[in-house]
Parts: structure tokens; sequence; C-alpha cells
């Protein structure tokens, strides 16, 4: 799941 | 990853090879705004400050590089090639960009994820993106006739992030914890920004005519 900070996109 | 995603990642990385092609290929960078090429090095270096301390995949990391690695030798061309750089728009490109820098960088520190160093800059890199196709279709507009390639590179730069729309509304019914407003909001005015030029770039495209922007 999408968790803040983790950003996995460009 | 889903494929809107990936499809609009690879139409990125095609925006930037046409760039190239157009630039390596005519050895000219006429109708190519600096401005706009200076902020989206910015954007890539404020947005990928994790590139070596997270890893999230082979592919991840490597596009990351070829983004920073592309704007920058594309910045490096329009100003330091001793050919490329005597064709600049210099007197066209006037845009003043920094009020741009400003702006995102203000929205940054009022509206964030989360109130930390690598936060802000994510936010600022993201709204600053919205944004930085404005110098360069202020130029098609005082440029008159676009040449092909540059018509190509900018429709491709705007299709990358309606594609990214695709993945975000994905996302949102697939991914339960998904919530990315920042970057949703952010890249719906980014794709806004680009419906009059999708629509004279339909409209040479339909009349097989010369890309022709009103002034």
């Amino acid at each position: 799941g999408e968790m803040v900070g983790k950003h996995d996109e460009l | 990853m889903n494929i809107f995603r990936f499809a609009g990642d690879m139409t990125h990385l095609i925006s930037i090879l046409v760039l190239l092609l157009k630039i390596y290929a005519t050895k000219s960078c006429s109708g190519i705004s600096l401005k706009t090429q200076e902020l989206y090095a910015l954007v890539f270096l404020t947005r990928y400050l994790d590139l070596f301390t997270g890893f999230i995949s082979i592919y991840n990391t490597v596009m990351k590089l070829i983004f920073i690695a592309s704007s920058l030798a594309i910045v490096w061309c329009m100003r330091v090639h001793p050919i490329v750089r005597r064709s600049y728009d210099k007197d066209l490109d006037t845009f003043r960009h920094y009020f741009l820098v400003a702006a995102s960088f203000i929205l940054a520190l009022l509206l964030y994820e989360k109130f930390a160093f690598k936060e802000i800059f994510w936010a600022f890199s993201i709204y600053l993106e919205a944004i930085a196709i404005l110098p360069q279709l202020v130029l098609l507009q005082r440029s008159g006739n676009v040449d092909n390639l540059t018509g190509h590179y900018v429709f491709f730069l705007g299709a990358y992030r309606a594609l990214y729309i695709l993945n975000w509304i994905y996302r949102y019914f697939t991914d339960i914890h998904f919530s990315r407003w920042i970057a949703c909001v952010s890249g719906l005015v980014q794709t806004a920004l680009y419906a009059d030029f999708f629509y004279y770039y339909y409209i040479s495209w339909r009349n097989n005519a010369k890309l022709k922007l009103p002034a």
C-alpha cells in the first residue's frame, strides 16, 4: 500500500 | 506498476528522445525554451533526492538517472555547445521563470504530505513540473511556425502526464492505501495547460498542415 513519503512513481 | 504508468513513463522518455533527436539532427534548438529545460532539470534534481538513499527497483533507478542526465545534457547543449547555443531564441524566451520557482516553493511550504525536507522538495518538484511548460508554450506562440520535431516533443510531454492521471485513477480503485492528491491535482493542472496546444496539434495533424499556434 502507499505510505506517505514512499514515492514509487517517477 | 500498471500499464498506464508504464505507458506514461515511455511517453515521457519518447518526448526526451525526440528533443535530443531535434537538437542532434538539426544542430539547432530554435523554438525550444531553455527556461523550461532548466525548470525540468530542477524538477528531477529535487524530486529524485532519494536516488542513492532509497531503492524501489532497477527500472525506477535507471529511469531517474536517464531523466536527470538527459535534462542536464539538454541544458548544457543549449547553454554551452558552440553550434547549438547560437540558435537559441534568447530574445523570445523571456518568461520570468524565477517566479514559477518561487511560487512552487512557497506552495510546497504550505501544502505537503509531511513536513520533512524530502517531502517539501518532492511537493515542490510536483508543483514546478505542472507549470514548467509555460515558458515553452509562450515561446511557441511567439515563434509562430513550429517545426515538426518540436511539436511532437511538446505533444508527448503533455501526453505523458495525461497517462499518469489514468494511472492514479487505476491505483485509486486498486490500491486501498493510495492517496496522492498533491500529484493528482497538480497533474490535472499540468495536463490542462496543454489543452489548447493539443487542439492545434490535432488540427495540424487532421489538415496535414504545419503546426501553428495563434499569437
